[in-house]
């Protein structure tokens, strides 16, 4: 029945925050969570080194960025955890071989403009999107 | 490799950082032609001789290079790239519009991709009692990827002051479509596009050809290319190198060239690689 239900989900939410309690209290957040945390890292795609001075004009890179880093419990504010990354790592504590962590991937994500010549000698200026990761998070 | 941390190495524990071997410099190319969404890599020509000096672009790409530090400008939020200020040219010419105008900034707000287009035909007719002189122009738009549609298009053609030869004229320039080309008369035209200017005027001229862009690109085998010419009031045809305006032939930078603003018009989904 439906009261019986209710019983059954609440004693399993007890018992998940039992369980979600006891691993916060081995997995402590420290300093050496703080190096492994996802973050973004920096890293410029340089058109440069490439050898593509002759065809691409500007610019001469770009700094693209990229994310790494743990997605462990506890999700730190820092971290930029959306709220199903949350739920996601709850969920992964207790089914650590089927479930996995959330990731590690960018959150907020600029454009870059590329000013380049075709094989025909026309100048192309394209904007692309999502192309400058500004921020990462947890998903 | 290509790729390489903006500062010293950061704290990325297990990251080596290494220089790439070559076939998987040749593999990260080919990835970052694809986030580009290049089929290959672009080879332009060598350019034609004379070649300009190292470190200046012929007139087209020098105008690109002003909409993409617009563009950068913009981006930053340091916006009035377009703030005038520019030098005006002397009296009693009525001013001319800069490189690039604040039209175009607006057109390339817009816009999500801007192309010049390199003239690929010029030549000018010989004078004969029925035909006019004149100048043609074509450029090739029949490379646009799909689902972009033209919001703007410019033609631009630089003119030099010849107030030794013409003082005090004023001049009728006019471009024209070309619709149909004949063998022994004069090609079938449709006017776009006319501008009084002084012969003592100098600096570049901006022809609207928005609507036959857009036909061009839905149509390429419709492209016959443009035609200009040049009358003085009294509607006496001008040769257009006399009223001092500058061709293919010209000094690289002053070359003309054509403009056209893109935006998309479809939502393009990336294919399964």
């Amino acid at each position: 029945s439906a009261t019986s239900r209710r019983k059954q989900q609440n004693r399993n939410r007890s018992t998940q925050a039992q369980d979600v309690s006891r691993v916060s209290t081995v997995t402590d957040y420290n300093s050496s969570d703080l190096k492994t945390a996802c973050r973004k890292h920096e890293l410029y795609v340089s058109f440069q080194d490439l050898g593509w001075q002759d065809w691409i004009i500007a610019p001469k890179g770009y700094a693209a960025n990229y994310c790494d880093g743990e997605c462990s419990f506890p999700l730190n504010a820092h971290m930029n955890a959306t709220n199903h990354a949350i739920v996601q790592t709850l969920v992964h504590l207790m089914n650590p071989d089927y479930v996995p962590k959330p990731c590690c991937a960018p959150t907020k994500l600029n454009a870059i403009s590329v000013l380049y010549f075709d094989d025909n000698s026309n100048v192309i200026l394209k904007k692309y999107r999502n192309m400058v990761v500004r921020a990462c998070g947890c998903h | 490799g290509a790729c390489r941390p903006a500062e010293p190495p950061p704290a990325a524990p297990g990251f080596l950082y290494r220089r790439l071997k070559s076939h998987e410099k040749r593999e990260m190319q080919r990835e970052i032609l694809s986030v580009l969404g290049l089929p290959h890599r672009p080879r332009p020509p060598p350019r034609e001789p004379p070649a300009p000096p190292p470190g200046r672009l012929p007139a087209a790409p020098r105008f690109m290079l002003d909409l993409y530090h617009a563009l950068a400008e913009g981006a930053e939020g340091t916006a009035g790239a377009e703030t005038g200020g520019r030098p005006q040219p002397p009296a009693p010419a009525p001013p001319l519009p800069p490189v690039p105008s604040a039209q175009d900034s607006a057109f390339l707000n817009d816009a999500d991709m801007v192309m010049s287009f390199v003239n690929l035909v010029e030549y000018d007719k010989e004078f004969t009692p029925h035909q006019q002189h004149h100048k043609e122009f074509k450029f090739n738009l029949s490379q646009i990827p799909e689902g972009e549609a033209v919001t703007a298009a410019e033609f631009r053609i630089y003119k030099d002051c010849v107030v030794e030869s013409f003082k005090n004229q004023t001049f009728l320039i006019s471009i024209y479509q070309v619709l149909q080309e004949h063998p022994n008369r004069a090609s079938d035209l449709f006017l776009l596009d006319t501008r009084a200017v002084w012969a003592s005027e100098e600096g570049w001229l901006e022809f609207d050809v928005t609507a036959t862009s857009n036909m061009w690109v839905m149509n390429p085998q419709h492209n016959m290319g443009l035609q200009l010419s040049v009358v003085t009031r009294d509607g006496f045809s001008v040769n257009p190198r006399e009223a001092g305006l500058i061709g293919r032939d010209g000094p690289y930078d002053k070359q003309p060239f054509m403009v056209a603003f893109f935006k998309v018009s479809e939502v393009h989904i990336r294919t399964t690689r």
